[in-house]
């Protein structure tokens, strides 16, 4: 159970999301991809182009089966396959949801239990905030892949996220797995050398070392609803994400 | 008063609010900056390193007086003059106020009216999100500078947030100036290219015609608590700045 988070926007969430689960699926894995941002573009560059599909809304708000709700499958990748549950139309009303006590923080927790065994990896891709989206991909979650950007606000929230996490991690009584990854790396900027030295020193271990350099063809591909893979499968950012996958599918799930 | 604001995550809000707050001072006007982003990003960028020093969240949440709290000042600016109130470290509890009618939403617009006249700009930094600091800004702001960067995600959320905002506009019978400024514009990116046509042509008479190009001292200048002029004034970063804050001082207010 893996989600893709940080509270700082435009880091690359949505991009990661995307890319490592169908990397995933490429390697053999049966991979489901949840669009838990209502922004829903997870959705979009996947290729569920009509924002009015219902999704992740509908589960979290009425309970029902995320079988359900599954729309887009590439069966594709060999022995792996794709599926990928859009946001849906109403996932922002999750935020409003009353104080009902703890409950309302698992109800993602909780979804995923019926379909845990049918894939290898589920991958949640979070908005950009602190809100009660998040949270529930906290509790639901065994390992966070978060992205930061090769600059030094990116850098600055990173560490107010991680004092977040520790006190989630203490009142949950158990530990998560976190992958950093650095994305939007330009190898020649100063900056992006600095901010990676930073990050091996404050969180060694931690680090991956894949870095997700950065390539127009990411930012061109989502508006295609097509994965680096399929939209440009020769470029750096589809060697990057398959380089990640590998990684972190060898070496470092919790 | 002008709200920089977009849901979506990392487009340039907080590059944009620190560079154009600073640059109409550099104008001769006299600016107030306020950081409404629980990150506190517009703070630290502009000098405020301690976060937990109090600022908006003491406004917001206890009704002090918004001259109490601003911090930083900048007098170097022949007759302009710019100054900063930080978010504080309690700004992400008015996400959490409790449904107290309409009033929750008109905080900002009413802690206001004392300094109106004091300042020729007001600009606010928005967190990437559609809460409630967001609605504040929307209420209490006049013109609304939207930053886009240059490519197609930000150009998805662009669309259903100006959707939100005919609402926001119609319920409150009045409208707001709406500004849209491209940002991390590459020149020779095809994608940044057909976005631009893209906006010129959903949104005629709204996008400015400076955008801001990608350069790395922009991305730098935060890390010094500087602005973009106090970094480096010889930069692309300060020429398209300056630029977009005559476009805006000279022809666009509402
Ligand atoms: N390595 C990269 N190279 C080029 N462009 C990239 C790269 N990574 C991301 N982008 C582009 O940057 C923009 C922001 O990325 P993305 O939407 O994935 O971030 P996010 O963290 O999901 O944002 P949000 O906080 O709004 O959810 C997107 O348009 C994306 O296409
Ligand atoms: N024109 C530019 N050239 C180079 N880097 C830029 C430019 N504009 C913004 N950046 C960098 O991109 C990152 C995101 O920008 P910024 O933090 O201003 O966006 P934001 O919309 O305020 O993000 P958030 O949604 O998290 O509040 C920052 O590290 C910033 O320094
Ligand atoms: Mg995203
Ligand atoms: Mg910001």
């Amino acid at each position: 159970m893996i989600a893709v988070i940080n509270q700082k926007g435009g880091v690359g969430k949505t991009t990661t999301a995307i890319n490592l689960a169908h990397a995933l699926a490429l390697l053999g894995q049966r991979v489901l991809a949840l669009d838990l941002d209502p922004q829903g573009h997870l959705g979009i560059g996947l290729g569920v182009s009509d924002k009015n599909t219902p999704g992740m809304d509908e589960v979290l708000l009425n309970g029902k089966n995320i079988q359900q709700l599954m729309v887009v499958t590439r069966n594709d990748t060999g022995n792996g396959q794709l599926d990928v549950v859009p946001a849906g139309p109403d996932l922002v009303n999750v935020e409003h949801l009353a104080d009902g006590g703890t409950q309302r923080g698992m109800r993602l927790k909780n979804a995923l239990q019926d379909i845990a065994q049918s894939y290898d990896s589920v991958i949640f891709d979070c908005p950009p905030s602190a809100g009660l989206l998040g949270i529930n991909a906290l509790f639901a979650a065994s390992d966070l892949v978060i992205p930061v950007s090769s600059d030094f606000l990116a850098l600055q929230s990173l560490s107010s996220f991680m004092t977040t996490l520790q006190f989630v991690e203490k009142t949950c009584g158990r530990s998560i797995g976190k992958h950093i990854v650095m994305t939007r790396y330009h190898q020649q900027r100063r900056l992006a050398r600095e901010v990676r030295e930073s990050l091996q020193q404050h969180f060694p271990g931690q680090l991956t070392k894949t870095a997700i350099r950065e390539n127009v063809a990411l930012a061109e591909s989502p508006s295609y609803g097509e994965s680096i893979f399929e939209y440009q499968v020769v470029s750096h950012g589809a060697d990057d994400y398959r380089q990640l996958a590998t990684e972190l599918a060898t070496e470092r799930w919790h």
